[in-house]
């Protein structure tokens, strides 16, 4: 119904305009729906820039987008869990630091799976699961438990 | 809703029988380029439901069988089991192919139709096209999305 | 044939005039995210002649003047040159871009046509279309390209 | 010509077995032309893997497959240099540390230039470009180098 629609909108955009400060610093972030009303725009201001077309912003400014839009989706209506496969590979470090605090925190009420070869990713998460193929060409696995 | 473990045998390169558990908090999964992590990630929407060859990264299903290796010579069935517990109850998914193209799936080790485990599975967060998936290098695509489809994935929200 | 310097002024986020001098060996490019890496690479591809937009991330040509930030109004000018010496000879390559769309090129300081920055780096490996020019999300296609656009590659190496 | 193409293609093959196992210990890969002598076939085996379609390969396994086939390339004719914009992103930290050795060693003809945010590659360069925004949304140098 179009009522639970814009409620829902609501929720995720409040949460956007929440999460996209966070992982831009002195940055915002906000959805509008479009003129038509039939579909959700995307507007973000990284910090001290204008307000541009997606296609200018650099490779890690839209992975950084992408998830603060998950993160509002999530918060939203948590998802028991979420899997991600190499996402901070766009990421300087100090980008990564401050998305893997929200992943922590996240966490308290959501599996995070998050496949990855960063050295800041694996020592900030609780388990690690180690894959080999001793055997060639057969994946082998071994759990590492951290904290 | 939790995820408790994950189990192959014989789904792509995990030959020999697998199980993954699902630890609270943040787990990560590492190793060498090409040992099989993305493959676990295929497993897990395989095993919810997943058709489409393109995104399991095969040209036809039956790819996803263990297809041999130097010390190995392939085999004829690829198994997935997906264990959740809901309410306490404990939640069983299983999907099986065979070499002949044979595709069957399992609740709670009971055969069903694809359309029981969608059905388990919808509003749960937990399914084919969960948002909450991002699969290597498809970061950048919920930031590129059309408004329209922006929409729909948050209409899938409520 | 090497390269020597670049010089970026007005080019996307590179407000200030910029100039970039090429050492031998290993050269890396580092900094936080949007900070202007893959603008640079931009910049090479932009000045050597390159006529799509998609490439180079813009919707048309003079979105790749510098279109103002907090501190700062929009410029109505972009230049790029780009200086090499070939068997001891210093040549530069100018391309300059205004707000109303002109669009110009210079071979030592004298107004060209693309052509002739085109025959210029024709056979010398450095050109728009050059394989070892890598850009950010693209290291899969030489991997992935189709039999005849590998033979057509394996053909200009000759 | 035809001979010409011949000459080049059997050129850049032998270069391509030799570099292939280089970035896939233990493995190997070959080029060949198709049966219609239209276009270039590539094959590759992993170590102790079957040799099967592209697709099924891992992100990294493609990467490598590239930079083979580019530093075949750049071997039958070198270029004055090369540029790569975070080729290291998918990579596990050994075969970056074998990409690098090789890229130190095509260094020594040709400038290479690569953007990355891994540490690993940073300290394996010669020289480091800074590249900060200080001033909001305006890009800024600095040169580090390191020799
Ligand atoms: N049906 C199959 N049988 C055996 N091996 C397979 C099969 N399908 C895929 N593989 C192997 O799985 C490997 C790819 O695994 P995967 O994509 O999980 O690697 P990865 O750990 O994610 O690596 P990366 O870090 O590079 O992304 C390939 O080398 C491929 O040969
Ligand atoms: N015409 C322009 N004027 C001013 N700024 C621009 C212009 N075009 C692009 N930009 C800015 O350049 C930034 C992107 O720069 P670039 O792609 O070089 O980043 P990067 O350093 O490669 O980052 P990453 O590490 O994430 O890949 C964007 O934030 C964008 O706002
Ligand atoms: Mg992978
Ligand atoms: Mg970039």
């Amino acid at each position: 119904s179009k009522e639970l629609f814009l409620e829902t909108f609501s929720r995720v955009n409040d949460a956007f305009q929440r999460f996209a400060p966070m992982l831009f610093k002195g940055g915002k972030g906000m959805l509008a729906l479009d003129a038509e009303g039939q579909g959700v725009e995307l507007y973000i201001q990284p910090p001290g820039k204008k307000v541009v077309r997606m296609e200018l912003l650099s490779g890690g400014e839209k992975a950084l987008i992408s998830l603060s839009f998950l993160l509002s989706l999530m918060e939203t209506k948590p998802s028991p869990f979420t899997l991600m496969d190499e996402i901070d590979a766009p990421l300087d470090d100090a980008n990564l630091v401050s998305l893997l605090k929200i992943m922590q925190e996240i966490s308290k009420q959501t599996q995070v799976v998050l496949i990855t070869h960063n050295r800041i990713t694996m020592e900030s998460s609780n388990t690690i699961y180690g894959i080999t193929m001793e055997e060639e060409g057969i994946s082998k696995t071994i759990a590492i438990k951290l904290a | 809703m939790k995820l408790s473990s994950l189990e192959l045998f014989g789904f792509k390169s995990f030959y020999n029988r697998t199980v993954f558990r699902f630890s609270d908090g943040v787990t990560t999964l590492v190793g060498p380029n090409g040992c099989g992590k993305s493959n676990i990630v295929d497993a897990i929407v395989w095993v919810l439901g997943e058709r489409g060859t393109k995104s399991l990264r095969v040209k036809e299903m039956g790819d996803v069988i263990f297809h041999g290796s130097n010390g190995r010579k392939p085999v004829n069935l690829a198994e997935v089991t997906l264990s959740l517990t809901d309410d306490g109850q404990d939640i069983s998914i299983k999907r099986r192919i065979y070499r002949d193209g044979i595709n069957e799936y399992y609740i709670n080790g009971e055969i069903v139709r694809l359309k029981d485990v969608q059905d388990l599975t919808m509003g749960t967060g937990i399914g084919v096209n969960s948002y909450a998936i991002i699969e290597q290098g498809n970061i950048e695509y919920l930031a590129q999305m059309k408004p329209v489809e922006r929409r729909t994935v948050i209409e899938e929200t409520s």
